[in-house]
């Protein structure tokens, strides 16, 4: 599967709204 | 129906819109729907005189999305005293545009042989989410960080559905499509896009609290004066 970074982007968004 | 499948947009059940009193016998009610791609104003005319009612027609008047009918108001006519009828008026969204208060009003003039009646309604603004509303992921990211915080509105919706799957079925059904989704300490958070006919895109995080009916809604536009009516459109659908 084609690891784009974009996964890993949207976890980070998720993470910093949660954990400001 | 309790199966979990969601079929179309939600449809708001019809309400009074014209009393037979102010309509001389002339009793309106409806509501607005989407369907296949299409905004329709669904609407139940009542002859409560002691009258034959006919030359029906309609007009709107101009409105912040353009709202405008799409074909004439086709009613079998002469409606007999104490006959209903209903009929499914297309619109469009090519009419004049003027920013109304509040946006989402719509002041409209039906008139028939005995006289011209005017009255007001408010649409819910998922009629004018269209079909091609989910942004691609890479374009989300970027549109996301590129709106300013103070553009972000935020709001509770309460008495969500408890999964995050039946939340994004039912919002889905109404045109407003999860991007991506992310568990991050038992909390479900939904990153989801819409488009307005007008082209306008919103962004949102659904944040759903585990054990509770209650989940957060935050929404990212440029155009942050529509994002109370968004709101509105998401408790309905989910409600």
């Amino acid at each position: 599967e084609l690891d784009d970074g974009l996964d890993e982007a949207f976890s980070r968004l998720a993470e910093s709204r949660t954990n400001p | 129906s309790g199966t979990g499948i969601v079929t179309g947009s939600y449809v708001a059940p019809k309400t009074v819109w014209l009393h037979a009193m102010k309509g001389k016998g002339l009793e309106i009610s409806g509501t607005f729907a989407r369907r296949s791609g299409a905004t329709f104003m669904d609407l139940h005319f009542t002859n409560r005189a002691l009258q034959v009612m006919s030359d029906f027609a309609i007009q709107f008047n101009r409105n912040s999305f353009g709202l405008a009918p799409a074909a004439p108001l086709q009613i079998p006519t002469p409606l007999a005293p104490n006959q209903s009828t209903e009929v499914s008026l297309p619109l469009n969204t090519i009419g004049s545009v003027m920013k109304m208060e509040p946006l989402n009003n719509l002041q409209v003039a039906v008139k028939n042989n005995i006289d011209v009646f005017y009255f007001s309604v408010v649409y819910p603004l998922h009629i004018l989410f269209v079909e091609d509303g989910k942004m691609e992921r890479q374009m989300f990211l970027a549109t996301w960080k590129d709106i300013p915080n103070e553009n972000e509105a935020q709001f509770q919706i309460r008495d969500c559905p408890p999964s995050a799957d039946a939340v994004s079925n039912k919002l889905q059904a109404s045109n407003i499509f999860t991007v991506a989704r992310r568990t991050v300490e038992g909390q479900d958070m939904l990153y989801q896009s819409l488009k307005l006919t007008n082209g306008i895109w919103v962004l949102a995080e659904l944040r759903m609290q585990p054990g509770s009916p209650s989940c957060t809604l935050s929404l990212r536009c440029r155009a942050p004066e529509v994002s109370q009516f968004i709101f509105q459109a998401y408790e309905m659908v989910l409600k």
